[in-house]
């Protein structure tokens, strides 16, 4: 069982902290920075990382996609090419492996769901969030984060996402939504709906340990003026992107990878 | 009296809201968000906002510059230019104003400070950031700060401002610090001595009253997990950046920015 998921954003948003957070697994090491004066490549990068983790007692073969210099540069034009061109290509690639006549290893290495990081600004999405999105969202499964949520009190959140909801409305730019299945029990509906009402997510990751003021041991961020817990619901919307992402919606998460891959080889063949 | 003070950083890093906090007046009014869809301008813009007020009995009118767009767009070459043309602008008036015969009425609207909001990534200096400090050094009396420090924990913040100088000294940027006189007592050179030691500042900026937990009423920003305090030196270094600019140096800076302008009239002439 496989599950490749690509994250975005700029340098600094977290997104190594929460994926280590995510899959519980120290996938990304501490960063060192950039050397002093060293200047940054101009061309946003794709790697992989990967690991065998176990989640719900499943076998994983995790493989995380970093996409580096996303939004780094003085000039940002185009930086979505290059993340566009690796989902198509891997589309490309299980396409061929469809074709030939030995099917017996299909090997997909597809993209199954794409964080985008969202600055937590408190105002609107930026030029270069609703670029992204817009080229991206019919590709692959878009799942929008409020990065640093942290930064934001609940009032500046809740504002917050409904511009948010807004921008992408607007813009036309579908993101991620588990589609509801009819058979599914009021429970399973509730719990999802619960899910839904918090998109854009805002997250917090850490994979420190924190003692709270009365004594609890929480993953959190240590201030002086009090203890973040990432898996408190009260303080940020974590565990609704792990129960999306890992418990509830993964199965989802690979069907619509299917049904988005279906959509590309398609205009491709009336191309 | 009068005081000219610039504020340039991406919007949403709290410039506004740290404008109102300094100079304890709400100069700024909440912004209205950008329309649904609205296409931002792709220059960077130059505002002026005046008021008069009033510091430690002295009245003073104060102007604060703003340099909305800057960073915000996708490509955001040459984003620096408008400002740096503001700037010397500013200096060819008061050029030509010293060159006229009867220099009565001199206006004097030169830039004294330019206060440079930093995300509070946790890394290092991004590209724009370099960039822009080092066309504007020469020209304004450079003062960083770390936007939103109540994102960084205490060893963040620490790790982050050596960072931040260690770019700074590489790239040869003079950012600045107040000039030392020979006359000064020891409590004002330890005083000194003691904001210095703060740069860049660690800053937060609030104009709402809030409770503590302990029932004490502050200035603040209040979060599930606890409430972070401006005028709490343990919390940030709000107080010292109000310091360096209105109580200690503001005199230094008026001073240094003729400095900086005889240095600029200079290599006119020579030009
Ligand atoms: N306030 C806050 N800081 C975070 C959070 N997650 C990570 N950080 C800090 O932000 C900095 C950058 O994190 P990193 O994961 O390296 O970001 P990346 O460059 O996007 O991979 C580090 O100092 C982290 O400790 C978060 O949820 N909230
Ligand atoms: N975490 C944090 N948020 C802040 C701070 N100062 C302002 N904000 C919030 O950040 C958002 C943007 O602030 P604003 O002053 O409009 O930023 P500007 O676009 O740079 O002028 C608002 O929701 C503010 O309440 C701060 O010091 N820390």
């Amino acid at each position: 069982f496989s599950f490749t998921c690509m994250v975005v954003g700029e340098s600094g948003l977290g997104k190594s902290t929460l994926v280590n957070t995510l899959f519980e697994t120290s996938l990304y090491q501490p960063k060192t920075l950039p050397e002093l004066g060293s200047e940054l490549s101009s061309t946003v990068g794709i790697e992989n990382i990967s690991a065998d983790i176990e989640e719900n007692g499943v076998r994983l073969k995790l493989t995380v996609v970093d996409t580096p210099g996303f939004g780094d540069f003085i000039n940002n034009d185009s930086s979505w090419d290059p993340i566009v061109t690796s989902i198509e290509s891997r589309f490309d690639q299980y396409l061929e492996q469809e074709n030939r006549v030995n099917r017996a290893k299909l090997n997909d290495n597809r993209v199954n769901a794409c964080i985008y990081f969202i600055q937590p600004t408190g105002h609107s999405l930026r030029q270069v969030d609703i670029e992204f999105m817009r080229r991206l969202h019919t590709k692959v499964n878009l799942i929008p984060v409020i990065a640093k949520s942290d930064t934001l009190s609940e009032e500046e959140v809740d504002s917050f996402k409904r511009r948010i909801l807004a921008d992408i409305e607007y813009h036309k730019i579908e993101i991620f939504k588990a589609p509801a299945y009819e058979m599914e029990d009021d429970e399973t509906i509730q719990e999802n709906s619960e899910i839904e009402s918090k998109i854009p997510f805002a997250i917090v990751g850490s994979t420190q340990t924190i003692q709270t003021g009365d004594g609890r041991s929480v993953r959190g961020r240590s201030y002086p003026w009090g203890v973040v817990e990432v898996d408190n619901e009260e303080h940020c919307d974590f565990t609704k992107l792990r129960q999306m992402m890992i418990r509830t919606h993964m199965e989802e998460l690979k069907e619509n990878t299917g049904i988005l891959y279906e959509n590309y080889r398609s205009e491709k063949m009336l191309a």
